[in-house]
C-alpha cells in the first residue's frame, strides 16, 4: 500500500 | 468513517461558519477585544494548500473531496477577506507571534521525519507538522490582549473539539480496523494539547455566562 493512499483523513 | 471522525469534521466544518459569522456580522476582523489572527489564519490556507495537494489525482469518496474543496476555498477566501477587504481593522502590531519560525521548523521537520521522501509526501507531512502549531499566533494574540469576544472563544472551542475527537477516532480506529499513523498521532496529541488551557478558562467561565478574561 502506497503512502499516499492511506492517507484518508481530512 | 467513524462517529468521532464524522463529528469532528463538521465541527472543523462549524468553526469556519462561526468564523465568517462572526467577519460578516462586525465587518471587521477586530472587534474591540475579539481579535482574530491573520497569520492563524494565511497558516491555516497554507495547510490545507500543501495537504490536498492529491485533490485530482486521489479520488477517495465525494465527502472526501468536497470537504477538501471546501477547507482549501474557505481558508483562502478568509485570508482574503482579512488582506483586502477587512485590511483596515486588521491591527498587525496585536499579530506578533513569529509564524515564520513554526514554519521553518515544520519544513525542517518534514524533511526530516516523514514517511517517503517525495514532493507530494514531504508536502502532506509538513501541512501536519504546521497545523499543530497553526493555532499559536491566534493563542498569543489572546494571551496578549488578555480577553476576548464570547464568538471568538466559540470559534477556539470548535477548532479544539474538533482536534479532541480526532483523537478518539484514532483510538477508534486502532481497535477497529488496526489503523496506525504516528506523524499524526504525534502532531495531533500536540496540537490538541495547546488547547487545554483555553479549554479551561472556556469551560470555567465563558459557558458559566463570564467573559473569557485571563487571570
Amino acid at each position: 500500500e502506497s503512502a499516499e493512499a492511506k492517507h484518508d483523513e481530512l | 468513517m467513524n462517529l468521532f471522525r464524522l463529528v469532528a469534521d463538521l465541527m472543523h466544518l462549524v468553526s469556519i461558519f462561526i468564523l465568517l459569522l462572526k467577519m460578516q456580522k462586525t465587518r471587521s476582523v477586530a472587534g474591540r477585544c475579539s481579535r482574530i489572527s491573520f497569520k492563524t489564519q494565511a497558516l491555516y490556507a497554507t495547510v490545507f494548500l500543501t495537504r490536498y495537494t492529491d485533490l485530482f489525482a486521489n479520488f477517495q469518496s465525494l465527502y472526501n473531496t468536497t470537504m477538501k474543496v471546501f477547507f482549501i476555498a474557505s481558508s483562502l477566501y478568509i485570508v482574503f477577506l482579512m488582506k483586502f477587504k477587512f485590511k483596515a481593522t486588521n491591527d498587525p502590531r496585536l499579530d506578533t507571534f513569529k509564524a515564520q519560525y513554526v514554519v521553518g521548523g515544520a519544513a525542517a521537520l518534514a524533511l526530516i521525519v516523514n514517511y517517503a521522501f517525495t514532493v507530494q509526501e514531504v508536502l502532506w507531512t509538513f501541512s501536519i507538522y504546521l497545523e499543530a502549531v497553526a493555532i499559536l499566533p491566534q493563542l498569543f494574540m489572546l494571551t496578549k490582549t488578555g480577553e476576548a469576544e464570547v464568538i471568538t472563544t466559540h470559534y477556539l472551542f470548535a477548532l479544539g473539539t474538533y482536534r479532541g475527537l480526532y483523537l478518539v477516532n484514532w483510538i477508534y480506529r486502532y481497535w477497529t480496523e488496526y489503523y496506525v499513523d504516528w506523524i499524526v498521532w504525534i502532531a495531533g496529541a500536540v496540537q490538541t494539547g495547546l488547547y487545554c488551557d483555553f479549554f479551561y478558562i472556556y469551560f470555567t467561565k465563558v459557558l458559566k455566562g463570564a467573559k473569557f478574561e485571563l487571570p
